[in-house]
């Protein structure tokens, strides 16, 4: 079963154009293994995209650098997914 | 298990076998409103299973329905599930709804990418695509909201298997697709076609693939505001609306523009709640919530479409 320790999702939210394209641009970064679950539509819609945690530390470094502001809307997704797991477990024992 | 469907359990998320088991139940229990048609099968062998709300007639013109094409959107299939009990319980009693299904019929698919959605349970919680495998490539899957015959292969989806936009290898790869295409080709009389996604909030109309507006495109325009309103009315939840290219991204390949393109004019697809804090794993304590809302604005598409027979 695949797991997401350490997961994170951001949700990003360009200030101009510039920025957006700054964005569009790391769906191109294959290294960096994203998936956008929010792709990048205008300036005044977030982006959400969850990042292996393996690349978490460069793709903040990246957007930092680009002064792109961010924020970590799941700060631990496979938490979040053992949560979800244990709801589920424990309805189906409900009677 | 639920020993009927009044027993099962809407608040909570479930694996196929119960939402398999769920439609069984409903369809027992309601003969003479509710069957089952099996479309096709997944790659994998599932059954595509179908729930036909009819009343009676012969091949009426009809409304249809899907949710769970992207299997990780789960709060999709949860309110698919709330959909179809709602339709049962309300007919005979809302005058509106009794009135579409007295000429109407509906056809709601809940798991429309099962093998997609057993994964997520099983395997992978964030999976989108199909499961089938691609020849040359260690990647598996289809996006199945770009294996449509609608601008295929043109911007806006990924030619890449190991994309989560890949288009496939043709237009109608998936059989989960082509079970629908054949299925609606075939009945010929579908006036609406909604298909619901997750998240973000947003109810669209084509086009997707082509800034040409669609002919219908103000009709569609108010239609779209008249349902964001009615949903708003329950709980303030605030939808966008407007085309798919417009209001999202270029994105070829799309099911309602196919089905748009088809004749099917109330071509619409939604994207369920978006609080900004869990995205996909969407608490199982807003499904009602998300279903209940959703249902004022589907309401407000298939009354429209029974009202406005083309």
């Amino acid at each position: 079963k695949e797991t997401f320790e350490g997961h994170q999702v951001l949700r990003i939210v360009a200030k101009d154009e510039g920025q957006l394209s700054l964005i569009k641009a790391l769906e191109d970064m294959s290294e960096f293994e994203l998936d956008f679950w929010r792709g990048v539509t205008d300036v005044s819609t977030p982006v959400d995209i969850r990042v292996p945690f393996h690349s978490l530390q460069s793709v903040k470094i990246h957007l930092e650098g680009q002064d792109i502001e961010y924020s970590v809307m799941i700060e631990d997704l496979q938490a979040m997914l053992d949560k979800e797991q244990e709801e589920m477990v424990s309805a189906a024992r409900r009677p | 298990e639920p020993r009927n469907s009044d027993s099962f359990d809407f608040a909570n998320y479930h694996p196929i076998n119960e939402i398999y088991a769920f439609q069984d139940m409903l369809v027992a229990e309601n003969p003479n409103l509710v069957s089952k048609i099996v479309i096709g099968q997944s790659y994998q062998g599932r059954d595509l299973n179908v729930l036909k709300f009819s009343t009676g007639g012969t091949n009426r013109p009809a409304i249809w329905i899907d949710t769970g094409i992207h299997s990780r959107e789960w709060v999709t299939q949860a309110s698919g599930t709330w959909f179809a009990k709602k339709i049962v319980t309300e007919y005979g009693r809302d005058p509106a709804l009794t009135a579409i299904l007295d000429k109407m019929d509906i056809f709601l698919e809940i798991v429309t990418n099962p093998d997609g959605y057993y994964y997520t349970h099983n395997s992978n919680r964030m999976w989108r695509k199909t499961r089938k495998p691609n020849s040359g490539s260690n990647c598996v899957g289809v996006d199945p909201n770009r294996n449509w015959d609608a601008g295929f292969g043109g911007p806006g989806a990924s030619g890449n298997p190991c994309s989560e936009t890949y288009r496939g290898p043709r237009a109608h790869s998936e059989s989960e697709v082509k079970s629908i295409v054949d299925f609606v080709k075939s009945h010929r009389n579908f006036k609406a076609f909604i298909s619901i996604h997750s998240y973000s909030q947003m109810l669209l109309y084509p086009y997707g693939y082509t800034r040409t507006p669609v002919k219908d495109q103000a009709e569609l325009h108010s239609l779209a505001k008249k349902a964001i309103t009615d949903l708003a009315s329950l709980y303030g939840t605030r939808y966008r609306y407007g085309s798919i290219i417009n209001t999202i991204y270029q994105a070829s390949g799309g099911t309602i523009d196919w089905t748009y393109n088809q004749g099917i004019k109330y071509s619409y697809t939604f994207e369920l709640r978006d609080t900004g804090r869990y995205g996909f794993v969407l608490p199982a304590n807003q499904i009602i919530p998300t279903a209940k809302e959703t249902w004022l604005a589907l309401m407000a598409i298939m009354d429209h479409t029974f009202k406005n027979p083309y």
